[in-house]
């Protein structure tokens, strides 16, 4: 229930309506959520039971190298039951025809094979916003200072996990694994989109905001 | 860490 009230207020894309549409138009579009929406996951990993008891070194470590997972795993779960398009926002919907047209077919087909793996497995909110908060703490980041306060962090939102999942669905004792075992494709969907938007930032033809690219940076 | 500097400010931010 913590984390659920923590969940962020939805974010609009809002689209310049003055931009002719192009695959220019569309990453600047995407860009600019994706930096506006960096700022408030930021304000939510702090709200996290015990994230802020880390060192300041260690959020951000951890926040450097699951930033994207956490942006991914929000669109996944807002394109659930939305038949093959991915919604960035309620505002921003994108189907396979437009995710090729901005040079985002391999992105697009990565992200929805997590949202058909979901789908499949019924994705409860509840489940959503505690394993959003595993793919932080899961990290591994190399930088990690204290790896004992982290893997105690870790512990505490696996046990979350698995009492909630034993809540929702008393009869499904491999639910708990299931979901846990989503995470490397959500990791390796994450690294594809990193680099995909490094390669972006190299080209320099889309205006990219300061946090964005901070993030981004941390990869390179 | 000087190259991270806005993720610093809103980590030490209160929200």
């Amino acid at each position: 229930s913590h984390l659920l009230g923590a969940e962020p207020e939805k974010i609009y894309a809002m689209p310049d309506p003055a931009l002719p549409d192009s695959d220019i138009k569309a990453l600047t579009t995407l860009c600019d959520l994706a930096d506006r929406e960096l700022v408030v996951n930021i304000g939510w990993a702090k709200h996290i039971p015990g994230f802020s008891s880390l060192s300041l070194p260690d959020q951000m470590s951890l926040l450097q190298s699951a930033w994207m997972e956490i942006l991914i795993l929000r669109v996944v779960f807002r394109s659930l039951g939305c038949e093959d398009q991915l919604v960035f926002a309620e505002d921003y919907v994108m189907n396979e025809e437009q995710a090729k047209l901005a040079g985002l077919q391999d992105l697009y087909t990565a992200i929805l094979q997590l949202v058909r793996k979901y789908t499949s497995i019924k994705l409860h909110r509840e489940e959503f916003v505690t394993l959003k908060a595993i793919a932080l703490a899961n990290a591994d980041s190399m930088h990690i200072e204290d790896w004992v306060a982290v893997q105690r962090l870790q512990d505490s939102l696996h046990a979350a996990l698995q009492e909630l999942v034993s809540v929702l669905h008393p009869e499904d004792g491999q639910r708990a694994g299931r979901l846990i075992m989503t995470l490397p494709l959500l990791r390796q969907t994450a690294a594809k989109a990193v680099q995909h938007f490094c390669n972006i930032k190299q080209d320099g033809r889309v205006p990219m905001h300061k946090l964005f690219l901070e993030l981004l940076e941390a990869h390179a | 860490k000087e190259k991270h500097k806005i993720l610093h400010r809103l980590l030490q931010n209160s929200t």
